[in-house]
């Protein structure tokens, strides 16, 4: 039985697609069968994957609205081991039609799990928002990573997705536990990063992540090559750092 | 009769709030009256401008709700000639409570208009997405100033918001129109930055910016101090690009 992880926080640009993907691609190159699903409509982690995001194929919003079953939907990328359930802006439109739906928040668990013992790790993408489709992938996981870019504006809405998580936990899914916070786009050589850092471990020793993401130009250029990091560059510092963090994560950092 | 601009990517982490404030911060220093509008549920505007979000007083949230009238939630903030209409989470309660309400896209449209003859520009910041805050935004203002980070993702998704723009246009706010692209967070080192600069201005040479707002650590330590970068430091690159900004803007780049 895989795990399912959500990848989420409301606040935007703080590395929640660039960690799914590569966090992802780490995984599989340690030969781990990984189901990647896209749940926001920007269809970011689509694109970052190679496919493209105007292909006329069914994609998550065919799913949630019942119209598929989820094996139609799921695409075999070109990377081993790593499948995509895909998105595009009609998703959008979801948020919507599903608010008058019976049990609209846990369509995706039940979408999913026909699927679970097909993969060891299933990663979910989540928008920035806390709105339908990122409570969808919260009560579907059985743990939600937190990417946290060290800055002011991240720390101070760090509070809100950990509430959030918690009032899940307490209604949708008792099980649900923080995976971990992942520091993203760390720079040491600013004061302002190495203060958030500092912060963050502080307050909460149990769950950050040992592994830092330094701020990498190659990062954020693997993307417009519709490749993951280790793909695009193996020898960076930033596919060191996922490759670090599925190391971290395969071996438990104690959490149960 | 003041000019009403809406701040809107729905990208996340772009610049967002980052220009709401320091554009508003560089216009209220040119003696314009300005009145910021934070609807987003994170309130990072309210919080960057040094006004607590956890203070109990009625927000953005209450004025859609048609529970107080627009006077009762302005507040003055510290800085001369700027004023504020503050948000906190509650506000993310209102895209589910106004699905069913007649005209929900025209809420803050009418709201607004008893206090548009008080100030010679309203500024609405966004959150990162397309959902009723942000068409409530785009169907009240005049323009859309449209932030985009110097990222392959965020250029990947201009054409959304520039679709849902023509989409408000022909429904809601006929005399809408793209105020600006606003290239933020240039790095004129990192190759990345410079395609994506070329990119843009060969596509949409009409309507980007002449400015560009170059990354500057110090317009990120801002908000930390709950001010904006002109009152932070206005010797810095951050402070400088804004108050181009606000002159090019004033000056009006050929726009009607
Ligand atoms: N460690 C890093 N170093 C440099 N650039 C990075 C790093 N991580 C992410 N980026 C870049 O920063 C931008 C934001 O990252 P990303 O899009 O993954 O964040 P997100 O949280 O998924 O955003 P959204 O809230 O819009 O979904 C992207 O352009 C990405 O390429
Ligand atoms: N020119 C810049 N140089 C350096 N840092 C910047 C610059 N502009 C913004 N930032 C920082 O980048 C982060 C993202 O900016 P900001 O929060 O304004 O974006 P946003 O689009 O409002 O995000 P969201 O989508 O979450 O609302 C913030 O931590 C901000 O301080
Ligand atoms: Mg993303
Ligand atoms: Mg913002």
């Amino acid at each position: 039985m895989g795990r399912c992880i959500a990848i989420a926080n409301q606040k935007g640009g703080v590395g929640k697609t660039t960690t799914t993907i590569n966090l992802a691609a780490a995984l599989a190159a340690a030969e781990r069968r990984v189901l990647v699903v896209d749940s926001d409509p920007q269809g970011n982690t689509t694109g970052g994957l190679g496919e493209r995001r105007d292909e006329p194929r069914p994609t998550l919003y065919d799913l949630l609205l019942g119209e598929v079953e989820v094996g139609d939907i799921v695409v075999k990328t070109g990377f081993p081991h790593l499948d995509l359930i895909p998105a595009d802006i009609g998703l959008s439109g979801a948020e919507v039609e599903l608010v008058e739906r019976e049990g609209r928040e846990t369509i995706l668990r039940q979408a999913l799990a026909a699927l679970r013992h097909e993969y060891d790790f299933i990663l979910i993408d989540c928008p920035p928002s806390l709105g339908l489709l990122t409570v969808n992938a919260l009560a579907a996981a059985d743990s939600v990573l937190i990417p946290l870019q060290c800055e002011y504006y991240a720390l101070e809405g760090l509070t809100l997705i950990t509430n959030t998580v918690e009032l899940i936990r307490r209604s949708l899914n008792p099980g649900l536990v923080v995976e971990g916070i992942l520091m993203t786009m760390f720079d040491g050589r600013n004061n302002l990063s190495n203060q958030v850092v500092a912060d963050v471990r502080a307050h909460y020793p149990e769950v950050v992540f040992a592994t830092q993401v330094p701020r990498n130009v190659r990062i954020s250029e693997a993307p417009s090559h519709g490749k993951p990091i280790l793909q695009y560059d193996i020898r960076s510092k930033g596919a060191q750092a996922y490759l670090d963090l599925a190391v971290e994560l395969l071996q438990g950092r104690g959490a149960p």
